[in-house]
């Protein structure tokens, strides 16, 4: 089953 | 002091609509490039960035950088009140708690001001690398809208797949399944009717097609859309604003456990 990541795993805050 | 007026307020009118149910609260930053905004959605999957140069507007005055803090659901319902050719300004002083929306009509025989409350949003502003894509569609919105309408209601997860036979639309659910390609087609007299692939690499990703639902609400604004995939990368569906901006939506993928 596939998992809802979060965006922050692709972009770092700022 | 800020005062931005723009002739086109169907197009403010729009975007509101499109990301008012996405984003509850966002601070709208103001500044000498432009009118923008980056918000997530609550669950942090999705993120709006929007931007409108300021060359865009007619009348474009902001002293200093100002952040301007707004429930979206409250100015989407005062930028509802303005007609759909009325001209839109927003004026707010600075250190201010409340923006102003005037809203004129085309032969200037009606004018309304809505005042705004301002509020403190504690906002979280992530770093968006500039990437290059593995793989660029262009279609129509319209096209883009209705396909992850009609899968969502086969599906709640969207497969788009792209390779040099075009790029397909899967999804599967408990009464089956379905799978929607589209051919490139640049062939067309009106280039609003195009799709072009741009593709360096075959990438495949999964996404929720609620986000994606909820994207597609700025079908309004553009007659084509963008969809910019790669394979370690949230999603970009890019909605041109006519000359001024875009109205982007970053959708993170959902990953094989």
């Amino acid at each position: 089953k596939a998992m809802q990541v979060a965006l922050i795993v692709f972009f770092a805050h700022i | 002091m800020l005062e931005l007026r723009l002739v086109q307020g169907s197009l403010l009118k729009k975007v509101m609509e499109s990301i008012k149910d996405l984003v509850n609260d966002a601070n709208f930053d103001c500044s000498a490039t432009g009118f923008s905004l980056q918000a997530m959605d609550s669950s942090h999957v999705a993120l709006v960035s929007l931007l409108l140069r300021s060359e865009g507007f007619e009348h474009y005055r902001c002293d200093r950088n100002l952040s301007m803090g707004m429930n979206l659901g409250n100015m989407a319902k005062m930028l509802k009140c303005a007609g759909n050719d009325d001209i839109v300004t927003v004026k707010a002083d600075d250190g201010g708690d409340c923006v102003t929306f005037m809203f004129e009509s085309p032969n200037q025989d009606k004018i309304a001001d809505f005042e705004m409350k301002l509020m403190d949003i504690d906002s979280e502003h992530l770093g968006i690398p500039e990437a290059e894509y593995e793989a660029i569609v262009r279609m129509p919105s319209a096209e883009f809208a209705r396909i992850c309408k009609d899968l969502s209601t086969i599906g709640d997860t969207v497969v788009i797949s792209v390779t040099k036979e075009g790029v397909k639309f899967s999804t599967r659910g408990d009464i089956g399944t379905a799978n929607i390609v589209l051919r490139q087609n640049t062939s067309v007299d009106k280039p609003e009717e195009a799709t072009i692939i741009e593709m360096e690499t075959p990438v495949s990703l999964t996404f929720a097609l609620r986000y994606m639902n909820s994207f597609t609400k700025a079908t309004p604004l553009a007659s084509q859309v963008t969809v910019s995939l790669s394979s370690e990368l949230p999603v970009v569906v890019e909605y041109k604003i006519a000359e001024m901006g875009y109205l982007r939506f970053y959708l993170a993928p959902k990953i094989e456990e």
